[in-house]
């Protein structure tokens, strides 16, 4: 039995290898499934096994990118308390992910941030103010949200909402290819914040702004990445 | 001198026979969320002389079958492999916890042939 489980065990590290995989995963704290996600894999699911053959398999077409895999990084990072609290900033986080789990031979085709909010949000200001969102690259970034030196900040995103919906999404393709060229992470700073208004400040209306996006959930990196390896293996075949 | 010929039924002959594999019972069910298993199929059966058109043979493998025929101890009949496969997806989560969807070929056998 023994010689038997030694032979398991290397037939499984065979297949994990073929399968991409070093070691057996083992998920500590599995959250929900993307729903992003469920809908491709449903999608491949149920194509006939006949065009399976000709859709490329090293194309995610939902995105329209080369890829063979798709990954919906969680976001590791913490919000950011300032002692003096800003009156226009809503919202101030670190985005933090981790992705060293990238291996050497893919090549990354798509990032996308995902910001979510557990419902639409409205406001019936008169006075035309707006939601402000900004997006900061840092060149360094704590992970557990310790008080750090300011590093660097450099803003990758700028955009005004008369209103947030539930899901904001923003394109990081350039900024994680560039990130995965010296970093295993890539860290982030957002903030949201309502634009000023000197009516509004004063019938504290702009609390009443922030209050409202306090349907703030959380925000994750979803990642097409193409395994060469294995892309070159599946094109050699199909020419053949 | 005589061929031998061994009585092969169609039931006998190389094709694809029907496996379900469980994710579970391979002990993957903790970190693979779907599908919990999957029709991977494989190949059984002979490849007996003389190979017809439909048990998807190669020109070496009916010369061998035919050499076979002639000298059942010294040559082996061919073998009966996947041809053609099809690939499928898995959702699973990393070590980080993170959910992936990738694509893997060679996973499912759709024809089988003798080689």
């Amino acid at each position: 039995s023994v010689v038997l489980g030694m032979e398991l065990s290397l037939q499984e590290s065979l297949l994990l290898k073929s399968l991409g995989l070093s070691t057996k995963p083992s998920p500590k704290t599995p959250g929900p499934v993307p729903s992003v996600l469920w809908r491709i894999f449903q999608k491949r699911k149920t194509l006939p096994s006949t065009n399976k053959d000709l859709a490329d398999a090293c194309r995610v077409e939902e995105f329209n990118v080369p890829g063979n895999i798709i990954r919906v990084f969680a976001d590791q990072g913490h919000f950011i308390h300032n002692g003096q609290p800003q009156r226009l900033l809503c919202l101030q986080k670190r985005l933090y992910f981790n992705l060293s789990v990238l291996e050497e031979g893919e090549h990354l085709t798509m990032a996308q941030l995902e910001i979510k909010f557990s419902h639409n949000s409205y406001h019936t200001s008169s006075q035309g103010q707006v939601f402000e969102l900004r997006l900061y690259q840092t060149s360094q970034m704590s992970l557990r949200g310790m008080p750090s030196h300011e590093h660097s900040r450099k803003l990758l995103v700028e955009q005004s909402f008369a209103r947030l919906h539930k899901s904001l999404l923003f394109n990081l393709s350039g900024v994680a290819k560039d990130w995965r060229a010296y970093s295993r992470n890539l860290g982030l700073i957002l903030e949201i914040s309502v634009s000023d208004g000197a009516s509004a400040v004063a019938s504290g209306g702009l609390q009443s702004l922030c209050a409202s996006i306090d349907s703030f959930l959380d925000t994750s990196l979803l990642v097409v990445t193409l395994s060469q390896q294995q892309c070159k293996a599946s094109r050699r075949r199909r020419r053949r | 001198r005589s061929a031998y010929y061994p009585l092969v039924t169609p039931s006998n002959l190389c094709k694809p026979r029907r496996l379900y594999i469980s994710f579970s019972d391979v002990g993957w069910e903790n970190w693979i969320i779907a599908p919990q298993g999957y029709m991977a199929n494989y190949c059984l059966g002979e490849c007996p002389f003389p190979l017809t058109a439909e048990l998807n043979s190669t020109n070496h493998a009916i010369l061998q079958t035919m050499v076979h025929s002639l000298d059942p101890e010294g040559t082996p009949q061919p073998c009966c492999v996947p041809v053609r496969l099809s690939p499928i997806s898995i959702l699973y989560y990393d070590n980080d916890d993170n959910v992936v969807l990738r694509h893997y070929e060679d996973m499912v056998v759709d024809e089988c042939g003798c080689r």
